[in-house]
């Protein structure tokens, strides 16, 4: 289509040569708001008409594909220290499919919306529906893209984003003999799934793993219910205790890694 | 530290040209997380069982894999909560490997495959990028994790 030829990416600033295509911009998700979501599709290194479509979606909630899922993680480059080039991500995940990731929701990275309260208001509801509905539109552009085997994946609070996409799609699917979403599964990392089982399974680790004392670990195990949005003084107390006082300066996100 | 690479490649006006970005002139600069968005986030399910459920009834193939170094949300919150959609176990727990290392264990579900990466964090194919895309290729292909 020509609004996607519009999209093509002729090349990035400091990329080495590539044999894929690549393309970007934005669609509109919401007229009457504004609201419009960024995309960077970087299609399969070899016959992409044969491969799968694979959409990644960070998590935060607020955080960038591109900067996470597109340039550390999956995508096909790595950026440079100094950010004046780029150089090839050996284990690209783009060798086996097409990968689209996705700015997501509205205020993250490029995506953007034109009412402010957008970005006061936002939530896994309405994340969900504007990722539909930028998924339909998006096929429009890319068709063919229709009907192909497509996967949804992600990381962190995209343990939220994409079962709650994937069950929008499947709901969206029932109105259609033969959808155009042809939704086949989703994958996700270190997923954010149950707040209560989540809560109880990280201070186990923690404790498991020696980065708490017993005491500690008592503590918070006695103090926490894990449930309440309002936490109790006496749970924040021990948890906060644990961080300041006995994870040390480590990377959560590595803990056998240095800190940045 | 790389999300500091980015902070600095995709605010150069020449990247944002060539991938069609920020065409609007956004008034705030480009930057990986956005604290507005997690500060004032409304809605969020406790639980995400209850979708993994229909997500299966409806058929589709789903994998849940988790770096064992993470701390944030790490491997025993994740294998705590899904031990309580009570699935049914098709293969029992067992090491897959990467090369002639064990890249993590793994265990398959009627419904649903759970998998660890050995010595990642929380962005798994950025500490472990062989073992993430080993365990990518395996869930395309809907074949199990590699045993030898």
């Amino acid at each position: 289509t020509k609004e996607q030829e519009f999209d093509r990416i002729i090349s990035l600033p400091g990329q080495p040569p590539v044999t894929f295509s690549q393309f970007s911009g934005y669609v509109t998700v919401n007229e009457n708001h504004g609201r419009a979501l960024f995309y960077w599709l970087t299609e399969a290194t070899t016959q992409p008409e044969k491969k799968p479509l694979v959409l990644w979606l960070n998590g935060g909630p607020g955080c960038s594909s591109v900067a996470y899922g597109a340039s550390e993680e999956i995508g096909p480059f790595r950026i440079n220290k100094t950010g004046s080039s780029l150089y090839l991500n050996k284990y690209s995940w783009n060798k086996v499919a097409n990968i689209l990731f996705l700015e997501s929701p509205a205020g993250v990275g490029f995506s953007y919306t034109n009412t402010s309260s957008d970005l006061k208001d936002s939530g896994d509801k309405r994340t969900a529906q504007d990722a539909l509905i930028f998924l339909i539109r998006w096929m429009s552009r890319f068709p063919q893209y229709k009907y192909r085997d497509f996967y949804i994946s992600g990381e962190s609070y995209a343990g939220h984003y994409g079962p709650q996409l994937a069950q929008a799609i499947v709901n969206y699917n029932k109105k259609f003999p033969h959808p155009i979403i042809n939704l086949k599964g989703i994958i996700v990392g270190n997923a954010v799934t149950d707040n209560k089982y989540d809560g109880i399974g990280t201070v186990t680790y923690w404790w498991s793993h020696s980065m708490i004392s017993d005491n500690t670990y008592k503590k918070i195990m006695h103090s926490c219910n894990f449930t309440s949005e309002n936490s109790s003084k006496q749970c924040d107390n021990a948890v906060t205790y644990a961080v300041s006082h006995e994870f040390g300066q480590i990377d959560q996100y590595s803990i056998y890694t240095p800190s940045c | 530290c790389t999300e500091n690479y980015a902070e600095k490649y995709y605010n150069r006006a020449d990247v944002q040209k060539a991938m069609h970005a920020n065409t609007t002139g956004i008034s705030y600069s480009w930057t990986a997380c956005s604290d507005i968005l997690l500060k004032n986030w409304k809605d969020s399910d406790d639980s995400m069982l209850p979708i993994y459920k229909k997500l299966m009834a409806a058929g589709l193939r789903i994998w849940v894999f988790s770096g064992d170094t993470d701390s944030v949300v790490p491997v025993t919150a994740t294998r705590f909560s899904l031990s309580h959609l009570n699935l049914k176990i098709k293969t029992p727990w067992y090491p897959w490997y990467s090369g002639s290392q064990v890249g993590g264990w793994t265990e398959v579900y009627d419904g649903l495959t759970f998998a660890t990466v050995r010595g990642a964090g929380h962005e798994v194919p950025l500490f472990q990028p062989r073992r993430a895309f080993i365990l990518f290729q395996s869930f395309l292909a809907g074949k199990e994790l590699p045993k030898n």
